[in-house]
């Protein structure tokens, strides 16, 4: 473990808090896209299926638990307890288009052919493009609440701090993986457009405006 | 790439 990795964690965990609570505090899910919340919970069942079988440390186990509770309770908030303030007409990104490549990317781009590794494979290149929805949405929407935004960002952040543990790794470790750094670089580039239009609005106190 | 790695990150 290092300080990036610990506050990559941080921020991801901080990220998944601030969407459960907002969705929880204002009983509303608007703007929130649910497709890509689908998508983190199907990220975080294909990663860790090594849950039970596979004990790193009581830490990574602990995670992994939250990780995987905070966002089946986020479905479970979107899809049934506020559904009626779900945005249907404005989640509209076809996440069909996402899991194909990915799907064959994993099958193709592999350490090893075996069940175990497809699905972590296909967890990190679906982690790469799960929020594509929900940037999608608040595209279309032009807008977002600002505690949308500091989720995303918080979100953004914590597979940057990754990209700079596996720099850490590499030198100090000699430990890399070629799959979750070519993956992590793509979701940190992702979030570029938003990370500049947060920096420079929404820390001044200004409504994020994405270009529609 | 990593050799029989313990997947040891979230």
């Amino acid at each position: 473990m290092n300080i990036f990795r610990l506050l990559g964690d941080v921020s991801h965990l901080l990220a998944i808090i601030i969407l459960l609570l907002k969705i929880w505090k204002t009983r509303s899910c608007a703007g929130i896209s649910g497709k890509s919340q689908l998508l983190f919970a199907l990220t975080y069942t294909t990663r860790y299926l090594d849950l039970v079988t596979n004990f790193v440390s009581v830490y990574n186990t602990f995670m992994k638990v939250v990780f995987l509770a905070a966002s089946y309770a986020t479905i479970w908030l979107i899809y049934m307890k506020f559904r009626a303030t779900y945005d249907q007409n404005h989640d509209t990104f076809r996440i069909e288009f996402l899991l194909l490549p990915v799907t064959i990317l994993s099958l193709v781009a592999n350490h090893e052919f075996t069940l175990i590794e497809i699905l972590w494979t296909w967890s990190i290149y679906l982690e790469a493009v799960a929020i594509l929805p929900q940037l999608f949405m608040v595209s279309k929407t032009g807008e977002a609440e600002s505690i949308t935004s500091h989720y995303l960002f918080a979100l953004g952040s914590y597979r940057g701090l990754y990209i700079l543990n596996w720099i850490y790794r590499y030198y100090m470790e000699s430990y890399y993986d070629l799959i979750a750094i070519f993956a992590g670089i793509l979701q940190t580039v992702l979030y570029c457009d938003f990370f500049y239009l947060y920096i420079t609005k929404v820390l001044r106190g200004q409504r994020l405006q994405l270009p529609a | 790439p990593a050799e029989e790695d313990p997947k040891d990150e979230l």
